[in-house]
Parts: C-alpha cells; structure tokens; sequence
C-alpha cells in the first residue's frame, strides 16, 4: 500500500526499495551498504543509466527519523526519475551521463520508533552507552571536528554525538560508501527539515568555504527554482550563519572528504507544522525541490 | 503528546537568551524543534519546542514572569498526530 502521496513506514518503504529495483533493471540498482544498530538493512539505489559513469551525486534522506518529509522526498525522485526518463530531455540527459546514489532512509531503526513508539524521536536507537537513555544523533557523529562546536557528550541530549567519530553503524555505512565511491562522486545532497533553507558548509565555524562563492550561487539558484514553482520562499547560505554552528554533521563531513559541492536542504515548513508536515503538503514539497535538485545536477554535469 | 504544547520564542536579549537556555534544565522534559538543541539558542532566533502536558502551566508561567512573548504553534499535538494517523488508516482500508 506505498503511496508517494502519504508517509511510508518502513517496511512500506522496504518493499518499495526492492519492487523498484526489480521493475527497473535498466535504470535502478539496490546495494545494500550496511546495517543498522538493531540490524536492519541500509539500502542504497543507484539510479542512472551508465554503468561506470564518472560522475554522480549522493543523496540521503532520513537520518533524523521524526523528519518525515525526507525519506518521502528520496521516494519521490527515484519515482520520478523514472517516470521522466525518456519523456524530459533533462532528465534523460542527467541519468545518461551520471548516476545518483540515495539512501531513501539512514536513520531506519528511529524512523521505526518514531512511527512506532514516539512520533518525535530523532536519534538513532543505539544503547551502547552505559547510560540509560537511548540514541545518537547520527548528524552529530561524523568525524570532522566531531564533537566540538554545540554537540553534547550527554547521551540523553537529543544532539549527543555518539561514544567516537562514526560510532554508529548508520553513520559507517554511508561514510565508507562514499569513501569508496569518492572519485566518481561530485555531489553530496542530505535532505532534513524543517526551516526551509538551502545550506552549504562550513557549520563548525564561520570561516567560509573556499569555493563560497560558488557554492552560495548555487544555492541562490536552487532557492530560485524552488520559489519557481510554489512560490515558497527558502533561505540560503553557509550553515553556520545561516542556521547556527555545530560540528559533526554530513555536510561538513563530504566536503572535507574532497566532494566540493556539499548542500543541506531543509524543507517544509516554517514552523506551523514542524515535523508534521500534512500529507498534502508532500507533493508539492517534493515537487519543489525537485527542480532544485535538478538545478545542481545540471550544473555539475556541465560545469565539473 | 495528549495536551503536549509546542512554543515559540523569540529571544530579544541575552538575559531571555540565557533564560531559554536554561528552561530545559529546569523543566524535563522540553524537546527543542528548532534549533535542534537549547545550545544553539541565539538572539533573535525563533525558537521550538515541545512542552508536556503535565508542564505547559509552567513553562507559561515561567515565560511570563520573565516577559518573554510566546506563541503556541500546537495546542493539543495528539490531536494533530491522529488528523494525519487518520488520513493514512483511511487511505490503507
């Protein structure tokens, strides 16, 4: 009963994982990269039309599992991308010299909890700590200045970065992917809510990026096509000023890792809502930032 | 979440900053939506979070005392959790 129109629990979203890839030989592959704490499977779609391309663009959705926007989001482009294959020329363009890697859900096991137990957790559902509270906020744990800059050593704090850099099988399972994949991979797209803001590092200082300039047009670019369509108006910038400081967090992480064109989206809404986001609101979210994510991937085909 | 509330803030000093900072020290327990913890409060910023039902009276009154302005975004969540848990048993029958 998956719908791209209604939140998915997980194992709706499973079964789609695996009924798209099987129906789609020709465009959609499923890789498993790892596994959770409570030992679901991570699955990844490489979606794409070239085998060895030499380019391509991670996007991951769900590592804060109450965001429930973002997975709905990795649902919808992969549909998309499909449908559209050989009916828009941009988008055939796209899959026939580049491939995109999505994690339609990272953060699984708190994604299930939250479907499940509380609608509101965030963390993962790691308990390796010696304290009783439960879950590390897997976009606290990744290893660049891990820790530092207004993340918390407390486990009970919903911003506690985990017991060491990539302590979490979540986090592991899509830094060693992307290590192994670093050539080839140009782009990194994680997808959060709620603020509705296009975010580039740096997030751990203030300092900005060499390629600022860059990467702020860019950003100014997919704010534009976002407000193309719905006419909702996202903020822009470098993550530190644009939203606050913190250390830890993917975006961070990528662009450390070499890959130069690293961008956070934060969707729908501004706060009437928070992270409940009505169904009806998620094709249009979806649509929106669609074309923003179309937007970079046309650039980085033809200007990296 | 029955009768849970979600506030919103807005810091126009650092004496209400250092204040919002500390409410989730003195009330347990608050889940910060935005920013995603009350480290990250700043001056100006709007802030998010979740209250329970058994600390909504409190944190008004807290609020209040220290004539800090607010808004409640959520007045009862549990019910806007079940409108959307609705929508999806009907759209599953």
């Amino acid at each position: 009963k998956h719908s791209y129109t209604k939140y998915n629990n997980w194992p709706q979203i499973y079964s789609w994982i695996t009924r798209i890839a099987r129906k789609n030989p020709e465009l959609v592959s499923r890789i498993k990269i790892g596994n959770t704490f409570e030992n679901r499977p991570i699955y990844l779609l490489k979606i794409g039309k070239q085998r060895d391309a030499k380019k391509a663009i991670f996007v991951d959705c769900g590592i804060h599992a109450r965001e429930w926007i973002s997975p709905a989001f990795c649902q919808w482009f992969v549909k998309e991308a499909i449908r559209t294959y050989g009916k828009d020329s941009s988008m055939k363009n796209i899959l026939d010299n580049m491939n995109f890697y999505i994690v339609p859900l990272v953060n699984i096991d708190g994604y299930v909890w939250s479907w499940t137990q509380d609608r509101f957790w965030r963390k993962n559902r790691s308990n390796a700590s010696s304290n009783a509270c439960v879950g590390v906020d897997l976009n606290r744990n990744f290893d660049v200045l891990w820790g530092t800059v207004d993340a918390s050593k407390n486990p009970c704090e919903e911003v506690y970065c985990g017991s060491s850099p990539e302590s979490e099988p979540e986090t592991k399972a899509v830094t060693t992917f992307i290590h192994s994949h670093l050539s080839s991979i140009k782009a990194y797209l994680t997808i959060h809510s709620y603020s509705q803001m296009v975010l580039f590092p740096y997030g751990y200082t203030y300092d900005k990026v060499p390629n600022y300039n860059t990467l702020n047009g860019l950003a100014k670019g997919a704010a534009k096509a976002i407000a193309s369509l719905y006419g909702k108006k996202y903020k822009y910038g470098a993550s530190a000023s644009t939203i606050y400081p913190s250390s830890g967090c993917s975006d961070d992480w990528a662009y450390e890792q070499g890959i130069k064109y690293s961008f956070t989206f934060e969707l729908r809404d501004k706060g009437k809502y928070g992270f409940l986001l009505p169904e009806s609101e998620i094709k249009e979210t979806c649509q929106e930032i669609m074309l923003a994510v179309k937007f970079l991937a046309n650039y980085i085909l033809n200007q990296t | 979440f029955d009768s849970a509330k979600v506030f919103r803030v807005k810091p126009q000093n650092e004496k209400q900053v250092n204040f919002m900072r500390n409410l989730a020290t003195v009330i347990q327990p608050i889940d910060f939506w935005y920013p995603d913890s009350a480290l990250q409060i700043v001056n100006q910023m709007e802030v998010d979070f979740l209250v329970s039902a058994d600390q909504t009276e409190n944190v008004e009154a807290l609020l209040k005392d220290n004539n800090i302005h607010y808004e409640i975004l959520f007045q009862n969540l549990q019910e806007d959790i079940d409108k959307q848990l609705d929508n999806k048993r009907n759209s599953t029958c």
